[in-house]
């Protein structure tokens, strides 16, 4: 589903150039669970981003469900984005100005679903992830774990058929940490597409395939034996 | 140095009020290293910023450094945060609009230290989190880690006496989170108090003493032997 041939991502810093993705080969089959790893600044988010349809890389192509990315217009991109794709970003990116529950409800609003749907299934993934009693909490009126469930529910709401979690647990206790896996493994289950970026070991254990950056180039790329 | 006595924090939600922290009685002596742990919302970032003098508590005595600090006035309460305490904020909370290296000669700039000092000592510390090469980097041309560490960078630049860090290596892979920690430990033994909140036991380990907190109460308080 997923073909990544020759990714290269730079930044222009004033005059110089710094190139953080050098020629990234990357395949994904429909319904794969894949942990993606490596030192911090390493380019996981930058991939990410270019994956998940935000970022443009400067080369290289990528081919998603069948379409060249890179030739989609604006419009149609989003389109891509807001009906298959689930993103948890790394620092949440949540609305300041809405409640939890308005925020979780966005992606049901891009998709046209009924008001009184959208609140029903917004309600139960946010209880899904033990926020029940925190739905009209704005995110200035939310812990650091809290704001994370919150985009964590925002991402499953739609049940996308990809799903990007960047760091999804790096603010959660271990308990916590659990219920998201679970929730992600449900997803899973009904034959959709996981790419979790991860510090933790732990984490990257509930994958099927490991695949490690090092300063932005695949230094493994391992499919392990689950227990 | 540190003395918290029934500190109680409420927020108001509407007409309703939420009780956060019920009554939190809390000693901490100049030269400890405690960790501070417990589950997602349980109240250690709401505590971190009573003691940090960054909030008020709604009611209860707080005795900082022999001065009850909640008959400090504004600026006094400013002197007494950018003097003696370094903080690392959950959230990181950088300027936006400043290099790497810019905002870690912050705390530098109000303790009015001379321009070509504090620049020195901010490379410095900036080098010793592995971020030598990203200094004119501002906030958004950087990673969630190297973020991350230019708010470590920032908290340790003055050398504070109370060091408070929430979750300071929330971001970071085992190898960059190991540098960080031994920071703290050069810090910690100059004789000075650390107190860090997180969610990895491999982390609190590093400290002399683990409070666990459970919905806004102290539910442990354990002094354990270091290996
Ligand atoms: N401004 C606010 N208004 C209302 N409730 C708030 C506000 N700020 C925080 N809270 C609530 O206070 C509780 C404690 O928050 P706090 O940030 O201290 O938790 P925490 O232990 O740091 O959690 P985490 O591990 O997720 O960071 C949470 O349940 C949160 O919803
Ligand atoms: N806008 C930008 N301009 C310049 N450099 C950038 C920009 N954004 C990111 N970078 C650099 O690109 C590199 C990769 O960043 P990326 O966010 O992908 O890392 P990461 O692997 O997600 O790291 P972390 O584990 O810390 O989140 C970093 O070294 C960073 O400094
Ligand atoms: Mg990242
Ligand atoms: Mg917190």
């Amino acid at each position: 589903v997923i073909s990544l041939k020759n990714i290269i991502k730079e930044y222009k810093l004033g005059k110089e150039k710094l190139r953080v993705l050098h020629g990234i080969d990357l395949e994904v089959q429909a319904g794969e669970f894949v942990a993606l790893m490596g030192p911090s600044g390493s380019g996981k988010s930058t991939l990410m981003n270019i994956i998940g349809c935000l970022d443009i890389p400067s080369a290289g192509d990528y081919i998603l469900q069948d379409q060249n990315v890179s030739k989609l217009k604006d419009d149609d991109l989003a389109k891509v984005r807001n009906e298959s794709i689930g993103f948890i970003f790394q620092n949440f990116n949540l609305m300041p100005k809405m409640t939890a529950l308005e925020n979780v409800e966005l992606p049901l609003v891009y998709a046209s679903v009924p008001k009184k749907e959208r609140k029903r299934r917004a309600q139960e993934v946010l209880e899904s992830v033990g926020l029940g009693d925190r739905m009209t909490h704005k995110p200035n009126e939310l812990s650091g774990g809290q704001r994370q469930r919150v985009a964590v529910a925002r991402s499953l709401v739609n049940q996308p058929s990809l799903l990007l979690a960047d760091e999804p647990t790096g603010n959660l206790d271990t308990t916590t940490s659990d219920e998201i896996m679970r929730l992600f493994h449900q997803l899973h289950e009904k034959g959709n597409t996981i790419i979790v970026v991860t510090h933790e070991e732990a984490i990257a254990q509930h994958a099927k395939r490991i695949v490690r950056l090092i300063d932005g180039r695949v230094s493994s790329d391992v499919v392990h034996e689950q227990t």
